[in-house]
This record gives C-alpha cells, sequence and structure tokens, in this order.
C-alpha cells in the first residue's frame, strides 16, 4: 500500500503543470526603460502526460491517441507534450527608442493554464 | 553592449550555449545572440534598446492610463504613483476596445522653429510607423483655474478652437509678395469649445480625422495642429493673469518648476492596433481574467 502511494504522489508531481517564473526587469536592468511593472508572472509548464490524461489537462483527442499508443508500444510515438494551452497578455508602460511614452497590452506573455498536446 | 538588449551576463551564458553547436567559430556565436536581441527589440517594436535620460519623466496621464488598465492589479508597482488626481477622465472603452497600444507626443518647439520658421503652428505628430493602425487621437490641453482676474459678465469664458493646418504657406510666399503681412496657412477647424477659466481640468479634443489623413496620406500630409485661445467677450487672446489659464507653452518666467511641467503641458494621445489580439480594455472588465467556473 506504502509503495503504491509513493508511485502515486510521484505519478502527481510528474504530471504536466504550471510552474512559477517570474520575470524580474531590474535584473536585466531594464528599468530604465521599461516604467510598469517591475516584472511579471510568465510561468512555465512542465511534466508528463501519460495515459490516462486527467481532465483537467484539457487534452485533445489527438493527445489521448498518442499518449495511449505511447503506452502500448513506446518505440512509435513519444509522449504528448505538456504546453502552454491559455495565455495572458501583459500590460508594459515603457519608453521606446524615440523616447515616446508607450502603453501596450502585449499578447500571449504569460502562461495561464497548461495542458496536454 | 551599450546598444544590446541582453546584459553581459546573459549574454555570455547564450554564446556558452551557442558555442556547443557552432563550434569556436566566434563570429556564429555572436550572430546567434544577436538573433535573440533582435527578436526580443521585434517584439517591442523597437529598432535600438532605448536609452532615456536620468530625469526623464513619465506624463501622469500615462501613468494614469496603465493604473486604470491594471484594475486592482496594479497595487505592486513602486513607480507608479497613487496619491494624486490627475483630473483626466479614462478614454472611452468604445476606443479603448479598438486599440492596444497608446502612445503619448508631446509638443516639440524645435520642430516648430525648423519647419515653419516665423509662423508658429503646432507640430505633435512625428511620423507613424506603418505598421500600426491609427485607431484614434486626442489632444489634451490642461486648464489651470485662474481666480483673480475673474470679472463681471463672461470674461472669465473662454473659447478653445483646434485647427488642421491643411497648408503651409510656400517658402516664397514669406519674401516680398506678403511684405508686410504674415502669410496664413490654410487650416479647417477640427472642434471648437467654451470653457470657464474658474476651473482647473483637462479638455480633450478628438483629432482622429486628422491623425487618419497624416498616417494613410502621403509623407507630408501631417503639418500639424493649430490651437487657439480667445476671451469669448473681445474675441481677443487673453492677456495677464488670465493667460495662465491654458498653457500650450513653457513661459520663460513660469512658477511651474520643469518636474511639473512635463505632467501640465499639451500631449497627443495616439490610439493603435497592430493587429493582434489584445485590446486596452480595463482588466476588471475582460471577461478572460475571470475564472472559469469548476
Amino acid at each position: 500500500a506504502n509503495s503504491s502511494k509513493r508511485r502515486k504522489k510521484r505519478r502527481r508531481r510528474n504530471l504536466c503543470q504550471r510552474h512559477n517564473l517570474y520575470v524580474d526587469f531590474n535584473e536585466v536592468r531594464w528599468t530604465n526603460w521599461i516604467v510598469a511593472p517591475p516584472g511579471y508572472d510568465a510561468h512555465f509548464c512542465q511534466g508528463q502526460c501519460s495515459f490516462p490524461i486527467s481532465d483537467y489537462l484539457n487534452a485533445t483527442n489527438h493527445a489521448i491517441v498518442q499518449a495511449l499508443v505511447h503506452e502500448v508500444d513506446s518505440s512509435l510515438t513519444p509522449k504528448p507534450c505538456c504546453v502552454p494551452t491559455v495565455l495572458v497578455s501583459v500590460p508594459m508602460l515603457y519608453l521606446d527608442d524615440k523616447s515616446k511614452v508607450v502603453l501596450k497590452n502585449y499578447p500571449e506573455m504569460g502562461v495561464s493554464k497548461c495542458g496536454c498536446r | 553592449m551599450s546598444s544590446g538588449v541582453l546584459p553581459k551576463v546573459g549574454r555570455d551564458s547564450l554564446i556558452r550555449q551557442a558555442a556547443k553547436y557552432t563550434g569556436d567559430a566566434r563570429e556564429e556565436e555572436d550572430a546567434i545572440v544577436n538573433e535573440y536581441e533582435k527578436s526580443l527589440l521585434n517584439m517591442f517594436s523597437l529598432k535600438r534598446r532605448p536609452t532615456p535620460g536620468k530625469d526623464f519623466q513619465v506624463p501622469r496621464i500615462m501613468q494614469h492610463l496603465y493604473k486604470a488598465h491594471m484594475g486592482d492589479y496594479y497595487e505592486h508597482e513602486p513607480k507608479i504613483m497613487r496619491t494624486w488626481e490627475t483630473g483626466f477622465d479614462l478614454p472611452a472603452d468604445e476606443i479603448t476596445s479598438r486599440a492596444n497600444t497608446a502612445r503619448s507626443y508631446h509638443h516639440e518647439v524645435i520642430f516648430e522653429r525648423q519647419l515653419f520658421g516665423s509662423v508658429s503652428p503646432s507640430r505633435f505628430f512625428d511620423g507613424a510607423c506603418h505598421c500600426f493602425v491609427v485607431r484614434a487621437a486626442e489632444l489634451l490641453l490642461h486648464r489651470e483655474a485662474v481666480w483673480h482676474h475673474v470679472t463681471s459678465g463672461s470674461g472669465h469664458m473662454h473659447r478653445l478652437n483646434i485647427y488642421e493646418i491643411i497648408k503651409m504657406p510656400r517658402s516664397d510666399d514669406f519674401g516680398s509678395k506678403f511684405a508686410g503681412s504674415k502669410p496664413q496657412p490654410i487650416t479647417r477647424l477640427l472642434d471648437t469649445r467654451l470653457v470657464d477659466s474658474r476651473n482647473s481640468t483637462w479638455e480633450r479634443f478628438d483629432v482622429s480625422q486628422a491623425t487618419s489623413r497624416w498616417s494613410q496620406g502621403p509623407h507630408d500630409a501631417n503639418h500639424g495642429l493649430i490651437v487657439e485661445v480667445v476671451q469669448e467677450d473681445r474675441q481677443t487672446p487673453p492677456q495677464g493673469a488670465a493667460r495662465r489659464h491654458i498653457r500650450l507653452k513653457r513661459d520663460v518666467h513660469s512658477d511651474i518648476p520643469d518636474k511639473e511641467w512635463v505632467h501640465l503641458r499639451p500631449l497627443l494621445l495616439a490610439y493603435s492596433h497592430d493587429g493582434k489580439d489584445t485590446t486596452l480594455l480595463r482588466r476588471s472588465k475582460r471577461s478572460s481574467r475571470k475564472r472559469d467556473a469548476p
């Protein structure tokens, strides 16, 4: 029973999921031209997409089939990839190369959800 | 390195990684790192890394726009001031839903002198980027309440006229032909408004039609805008203390410090869209920010 629990726990830990990644503009010394924000949560996706794929991973039908085929014969196909499925925009207030102040909303800068594709 | 985007540590790390693929060819490593930098700059629609001066001030209106766009999410912005009120209403949702970029332009006196000499219409816009579509533009003028000059009748009422310059007089018109009288540019009235000089606020004028013509027309279509302020009862420019109500230019004897002037001077806000799927709508209004129901 303990061994089964450990296996389940390890499997859960290795599942495809969103991890923290904070991009700090101060660390790359960009704060002299990016006024706001001082940094942002970009996040990243990492983990396994093993069969059976949980519902919350929002896998495509293709990913489910690919995972199943991989389970049958791993030499035929790799596992589906853990990738961002929902991305969010990040507004930035910055100075351009002509020192004009610009407010722009940059699309697809941060990960909101990860999934198997 | 001064024009590079990546700091030295990051650059060295990339070069080390690139070396695994390119052997010892230093030129190839540099090319790969330069390619990284180029793609980062492209993301910001920049050609080189901006290098603003130390004393550069961001107009409060732009800070206000950012704060409004962030909604409740701006709490952790140390550079954004929160204790002031700009007296500036946010642009209508109709504008922000059609744009994902707001760009601010200050009036540049040096351009005015170079281009127009003794004729002094204002030039606010210094060229449009072809990849952006201008969706809307507003001219913002700050009005400061003037109390002590108030007279009876309508003496405190000022009229603001905004003109677009359609055609400038040719340079030879400045010669003998018009000797004694200044040649006038051909203008079109864009907007006019009666304002009370006893109030402080920002006046916003929709100049979208003019800026659209500038960005879509030939390169020399942009001759700028003229702002005229007259007293309603006399139809003459305000005199004395009343001149301070709407400041279009910095007064040599002004009591406004340099750091404050940047927040009060006339500003052109151009709203554009680069075709990517975002808008400047306030975050709290965007359904995509709401959590999905389980």
